[in-house]
C-alpha cells in the first residue's frame, strides 16, 4: 500500500544542505500498525509529509495503492490527501478564525454530505475526543491539548484509510492520552492503516511495528507484537 | 517571592462562562522547583501567564518580591517580564521571520549589552540545547523538537531569577530531554526559581513540590523530595 525507495529529501538554506531524509526505504502494508521513533531533527516530520503526499521528495519513488505519486495531477493529489489520508501534524496547523466544529467540518466539504450532516458527524467527532463543551471556541481559546485533540478529530472525521500521526498525545495528559490511544486501537481494528510517530515509549508499544529514524535513515524496523 | 491569594479567571465566550481558574492559592519560595500537573484544560497555562505576569486574574491578588502586580506601571511590568522572567511557552510563539539566533537574541536589547555580545551570548545558549548548526533557520525550517529548544534557550538567555516553563519536553525524545532536565537542574542549582508545567511524572520528578490542579482549582501541593 504505502512503498518508498531511496527517498531522500534535501535542504539548501546557503550554508551546508541539510540532509533530512539520506534514503529512506519503506514498504508497509494496508492494516499495519507503524510507530516511528527518532531523535529531534532526525526526520520523522520530514517523513510523514512526504507519505502523506504534502511534500515531494528530492529523490527516491514513492508509490501509494500502486500509484506513483509524482505522475498524480494536482487534482488526484488533492484528492488522496483529502479522501484517504488523515493528518494530525505535530503542530495542528488550526485554522485560527474557524471555531473548532468549522475546523473539524472542513474536510467534509467534498464528501457528498448535506451541511446539516456535515455538522453531525463533526459534532460527534469532537465528543469522541472530549470536546462537547468547546465545539464554539478557536484555537486561541483553547488549550494546547484541546486543539490537539481539534487536530485529530479533523483527521479522523473523513473516516480515512491511512492515518498519519505526528505525535498525537504530545500535548495531553496520561489519562487523555490512553483515551485516544483506545480511540486508535479500535480504528486499527476495523483496518485502519495507522502510522504514528512518538518519543514516548509507552505510546509506541500500542504499535505492531517499531521504525526508528537517524540523521535521516532508518536504523531499525521490527514486529514488537503479533497483529 | 510569588504570592497568589484567591486568583480567578473566567472566560465569557457568549455560551457559559468557562472558569479557567476558580480560586487559586499558592505560595513560592524563591529557589524553590515546583512542577505543576493536571489534566488537558485544568487552567495550567493560564496559571502560568498569570505569574509570568502576560495575564491578568480577574480576582485575587498577586505579590510577585513583595510587590502588587496590578499596581505595577506598564513599564514595570514590561521590565518584570523581560529581566526577571523567563518563560518557555507551550506552544514556543517564536517570531516566524526571525531566525534562531535573531529569536534568542531579542530578549538582550535591554541587556546593555554590545551588538557583539548579545550575539555572542545568543549563540553559546543554543549550543548548549544542541541548535549549533542551526542558528540561521527560521522556525519554519526547523524541527519541533529545535523549536522548542529555541524557546528554551530564549527565556533562559537573559538569566531570568524565575523560570517558566510551559512543558518544556513535550516535543523531544528521551535522550535530548535528559539533557534539557539537566540544563535546569544546573540553573536550579544556581538558584533559579523553576516553575514547571508538565504531562510526565518522569519529568515532574525532578522537582521538589508537586501542585496539582483539576478544573481551575488545587487539588494537592505536596512536597516531593528534600531539597
Ligand atoms: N481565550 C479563552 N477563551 C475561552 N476559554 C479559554 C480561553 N483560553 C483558555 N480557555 C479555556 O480555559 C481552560 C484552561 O485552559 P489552559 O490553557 O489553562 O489549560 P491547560 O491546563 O494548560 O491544558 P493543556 O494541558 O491542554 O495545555 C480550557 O478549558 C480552555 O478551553
Ligand atoms: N524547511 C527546512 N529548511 C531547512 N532545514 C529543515 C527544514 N525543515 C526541516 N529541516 C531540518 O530537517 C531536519 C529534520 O526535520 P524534521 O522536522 O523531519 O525532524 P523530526 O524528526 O520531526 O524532529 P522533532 O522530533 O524535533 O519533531 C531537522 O534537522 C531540521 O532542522
Ligand atoms: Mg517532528
Ligand atoms: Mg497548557
Amino acid at each position: 500500500m504505502i512503498q518508498l525507495k531511496n527517498i531522500e529529501k534535501i535542504y539548501n538554506l546557503g550554508g551546508e544542505p541539510v540532509h533530512a531524509l539520506q534514503s529512506v526505504s519503506l514498504e508497509i502494508a494496508a492494516g499495519e500498525y507503524v510507530a516511528i521513533m527518532g531523535s529531534s531533527g532526525s526526520g520523522k516530520s520530514t517523513l510523514m509529509h512526504i507519505i502523506g503526499c504534502l511534500d515531494q521528495p528530492d529523490n527516491g519513488t514513492y508509490k501509494l495503492d500502486g500509484q506513483e505519486v509524482q505522475s498524480l495531477s494536482e487534482d488526484e493529489l488533492a484528492d488522496v490527501r483529502n479522501k484517504k489520508i488523515g493528518f494530525v501534524f505535530q503542530q495542528f496547523n488550526l485554522l485560527p478564525r474557524m471555531d473548532a466544529l468549522e475546523n473539524v467540518t472542513l474536510p467534509l466539504i467534498y464528501a457528498g454530505l448535506t451541511p446539516a450532516k456535515r455538522t453531525e458527524r463533526a459534532a460527534n467527532m469532537l465528543r469522541l475526543v472530549g470536546l462537547g463543551e468547546r465545539m464554539g471556541h478557536r484555537p486561541s481559546q483553547l488549550s494546547g491539548g484541546q486543539q490537539q485533540r481539534v487536530s485529530i478529530a479533523r483527521a479522523l472525521v473523513n473516516k480515512p484509510a491511512v492515518l498519519l500521526a505526528d505525535e498525537p498525545t504530545g500535548a495531553l495528559d496520561s489519562q487523555t492520552s490512553e483515551e485516544i490511544m483506545a480511540l486508535l486501537a479500535e480504528l486499527h481494528k476495523e483496518g485502519t492503516t495507522i502510522i504514528l510517530v512518538t518519543h514516548e515509549p509507552d505510546i509506541a508499544t500500542f504499535a505492531h511495528r517499531l521504525v526508528k529514524l537517524k540523521d535521516g535513515l532508518i536504523t531499525s524496523d521490527q514486529i514488537i507484537r503479533k497483529p
